[in-house]
């Protein structure tokens, strides 16, 4: 089964 | 002193109607360009985006810059007491720790406040690049909302796939498999009811169905959604606010193992 990731492995804290 | 006025609080309604699946509280940052929202749910796994611009208000006003932590849960409850069809405002002083929601009657004949608690919410904010997608897909609103709804019945993931001649929705879960097939709208007489495609690429993720059942409760807000999507970044769902401002849904792509 696929992994579910989180959005801060995309964008980056501000 | 912020004060913002706009004839239909439904739009206000549908707009908490939107977040509220995701989000517990949330922090309104008003400036003098509008109303900002960005939050995180809980798992870091969607965020929300919402702006809406000062110009799409009946009356705007704000003197210095506010963060305005609200708990949904009583906003709610607070704008269930207004009518459809009352003008709602929002007013809080500078470096308040209440706002007031305001609702009059058309004919002005019914006035009432409500005064709100705000909280001080500690927020993680995300600097979101401006991205081109490799596949920008635009459907009827209601028609994402049937297709994530019928889907959701079979897997816990919905695979969504993006070519030229259309996008596919699958899933796949113990009872068996499910496919959607849309194809581009070859003649579109009203752009709402229409499928269209922008693809630079051709583009397949997966996603967690749960969160695109919640994104779908914006549904009322427009007739058309838009899907974003590039290889291996998150997806994004955008629905327009009227001429008033929009929001986005940010989805972080299931990966294989």
């Amino acid at each position: 089964t696929p992994i579910q990731n989180d959005l801060h492995e995309f964008y980056a804290l501000v | 002193m912020f004060e913002a006025r706009l004839v239909q609080s439904s739009i206000l309604k549908k707009v908490l109607e939107a977040i509220k699946d995701l989000l517990n509280e949330a922090t309104f940052d008003c400036s003098d360009s509008g109303i900002q929202l960005q939050a995180m749910d809980n798992s870091h796994v969607s965020l929300v985006s919402m702006n809406l611009r000062s110009d799409g208000f009946d009356k705007y006003r704000c003197d210095r810059n506010i963060s305005m932590g609200m708990n949904l849960g009583s906003m709610t409850k607070i704008l269930k007491c207004a009518a459809n069809e009352d003008v709602v405002t929002m007013k809080a002083q500078d470096n308040a720790d209440t706002v007031t929601f305001v609702f009059e009657s058309p004919n002005q004949e019914k006035v009432s406040d409500y005064e709100m608690k705000l909280m001080n919410l500690d927020q993680e904010h995300l600097g979101i690049p401006e991205t081109e997608y490799a596949c920008v897909v635009r459907l009827p609103a209601g028609e994402f909302a049937r297709i994530c709804r019928d889907l959701s019945q079979f897997g816990e993931s919905v695979v969504i796939s993006c070519t030229k001649e259309g996008v596919k929705f699958s899933s796949a879960g113990d009872i068996g498999s499910a496919n959607i097939k849309l194809a581009q709208t070859s003649n579109v007489d009203k752009e709402e009811l229409a499928v269209t495609v922008e693809m630079q690429e051709p583009v397949t993720l997966t996603f967690a169905s749960r969160y695109l059942n919640s994104f779908t409760k914006a549904t009322s807000l427009s007739n058309v959604v838009q899907l974003s999507m590039s290889p291996d970044v998150p997806l994004v769902v955008e629905y327009r606010i009227g001429e008033i401002g929009h929001i986005r849904y940010y989805l972080a792509p299931k990966i294989e193992d």
